[in-house]
């Protein structure tokens, strides 16, 4: 009896929790990274991406720019 | 450079803020470091409004994305005063732009740097040191999931999509990592900040890097 809506959540997390046992399975050491359930883990990365994700790449120039020096040691 | 240096410490970064179902992650990440630019010549650290730059910045497309570049750059050219959160809320949705008199109190940019800090984040760092805190551009796909713990892998460089503000380094474990303060709210990764490898350029977080001057 669930909503269209109820029911394309439920797929979005059952995609999350594969793709969390994919993320968390990389053995690395202690400090790195893990995933899990979170309040995005009802969306599809699509969607996620489409709501959450909204900046765009802008070029910058290379640090230190012509004629310039590194930004000195601060105390 | 210190091991550890956060300005979060300096009392000079407001807590995280929550971007609703609005993709401004461009205009929460100049907004805030504005705030913290202010805050660090000894300023109030008070909140400006997100959703006056999300509706009036013309060359962005406001909750549909927008480039934190664009937005420095216009509020440099225009010296558009930012007005306090209180009197230009957010709503989390797009708006018709709202003027203010010239005689209204607000914030302006005096000036912003953008660099590309690829292969120097040890200067990216003392950059963070002299400037503030620094608006960055990351691929946060992989942040979908993100719990806690520091980001060394499953992101790109070449594929920003999320601007963020970096607040602090750590280098007094075995993997040195970014703060990164993010605008999904306190309850998201580790109080709603990232933890990020320092150095390799991890999820492009040194490809786009501004600082900001007020």
């Amino acid at each position: 009896t669930w909503s269209w809506s109820h029911q394309r959540e439920a797929a979005a997390l059952r995609e999350s929790l594969h793709r969390h046992r994919y993320l968390n399975s990389f053995p690395h050491e202690n400090s790195t990274a893990f995933y899990g359930v979170n309040q995005f883990s009802y969306l599809f990365p699509e969607e996620f991406k489409a709501l959450y994700l909204g900046s765009k790449y802008a070029w910058a120039p290379r640090y230190p720019a012509e004629g310039q020096r590194p930004i000195p040691n601060v105390s | 450079l210190p091991l550890r240096f956060d300005w979060r410490d300096k009392h000079v970064v407001n807590p995280v803020r929550n971007q609703e179902m609005c993709g401004g992650c461009w205009a929460f990440s100049v907004v805030s470091a504005i705030e913290s630019a202010r805050a660090i010549q000894g300023k109030s650290l008070d909140y400006l409004s997100v959703q006056q730059v999300i509706d009036c910045s013309f060359n962005n497309s406001g909750c549909l994305g927008g480039s934190p570049l664009c937005a420095l750059r216009w509020l440099n050219e225009t010296q558009l005063k930012l007005v306090a959160d209180s009197q230009y809320p957010f709503k989390a949705v797009n708006g018709q732009c709202r003027h203010f008199p010239q005689s209204q109190a607000g914030v302006s940019v005096k000036d912003f740097s953008a660099y590309n800090f690829r292969g120097q984040e040890d200067e990216m760092a003392r950059a963070l040191l002299s400037f503030g805190p620094l608006v960055v551009i990351v691929d946060a796909m992989s942040w979908q999931d993100y719990l806690g713990g520091i980001i060394q892998h499953h992101c790109s460089s070449g594929e920003a999509n999320h601007a963020v503000l970096i607040t602090g380094f750590d280098r007094t474990g075995n993997t040195p990592y970014w703060m990164v303060r993010n605008s999904w709210g306190s309850s998201w990764g580790v109080e709603g900040y990232a933890h990020v490898k320092m150095g390799g350029n991890v999820c492009g977080i040194a490809d786009s890097v501004a600082a900001v001057f007020v």
